[in-house]
């Protein structure tokens, strides 16, 4: 269980 | 001309309480239609957002968008010094009269908003906010991940550490359970997510604000636990789970 990818991933920037 | 009156002082507080573990400044952008706050953690996993309604408020008034950078640690050490059910007036500009009269320096916090689709989620629970808090903090003595994984039936959470795993299952309640025990879900296909508990743990420290707590689940988006204010609307958490390698 290592990696934990970034919440900038998910939503875009508005 | 920023000029925001709660009647309540304790409301505030307990948002702001709920808050500050997560993120150290943040910028409180208000506008006519309320006021609302995202931040993110600084290792941007997890991320918070929050609105304030105007009618949560005794006086709202916001004649020009508004965006306070506010240190949370200084701002919870203002407010430490109103009691519960003291009046708190934040005003963005000249004050007038009152009793007492604090002043916080306001920062200027470069943040980017992100944009988050609210709709979508292939499963969400409601659960008693105490219940959720305390399963969290008890399997948070146990192991560092949790397992959640929600199916018609109900919600589980597991976890594993050294001195072996903690398994609880919360089944959903019939339709007649009384709304402070109720366990509700929504579900179009069963999910299964492991998340980091200590940042779980830090967000239910938004427990005293809500009797109930929603959570949505989709694999491969961030998990949603949301608390519904009664006269505030809401504090959202989002955090991303972690990944099987």
């Amino acid at each position: 269980l290592k990696s934990q990818a970034r919440m900038v991933r998910f939503f875009r920037f508005s | 001309m920023l000029e925001l009156r709660l009647t309540r002082a304790g409301l505030l507080k307990k948002v702001l309480e709920s808050i500050r573990d997560l993120v150290t400044d943040a910028n409180f952008d208000c506008a006519a239609t309320g006021c609302s706050l995202q931040a993110m953690d600084s290792s941007r996993v997890a991320m918070l957002s929050l609105l304030l309604r105007p009618d949560g408020f005794e006086h709202y008034r916001c004649d020009r968008n508004i965006s306070m950078g506010m240190n949370l640690a200084n701002m919870a050490r203002m407010l430490r010094c109103a009691s519960d059910d003291d009046t708190v007036t934040i005003n963005a500009d000249d004050a007038q009269d009152k009793i007492s009269d604090y002043e916080m320096k306001l920062m200027h916090i470069t943040s980017e908003n992100l944009e988050i689709p609210e709709a979508g989620y292939e499963a969400i629970v409601k659960m008693p906010a105490s219940l959720f808090a305390r399963i969290c903090k008890d399997l948070g003595t146990i192991g560092d991940t949790v397992m959640i994984s929600v199916t018609k039936e109900g919600i589980q959470f597991f976890t594993r550490g050294d001195i072996r795993t903690a398994n609880i299952f919360c089944r959903k309640t019939t339709p007649v359970a009384k709304e402070k025990e109720a366990i509700s879900i929504e579900m179009e296909k069963p999910v299964s997510l492991t998340l980091a508990l200590r940042y779980l743990i830090s967000f239910t420290k938004a427990t005293p604000l809500a009797k109930q707590v929603t959570i949505s689940m989709s694999y491969g988006r961030p998990i949603v636990v949301e608390y519904k204010m009664e006269i505030m609307d809401h504090i959202r958490f989002y955090l991303v789970p972690k990944v099987e390698e």
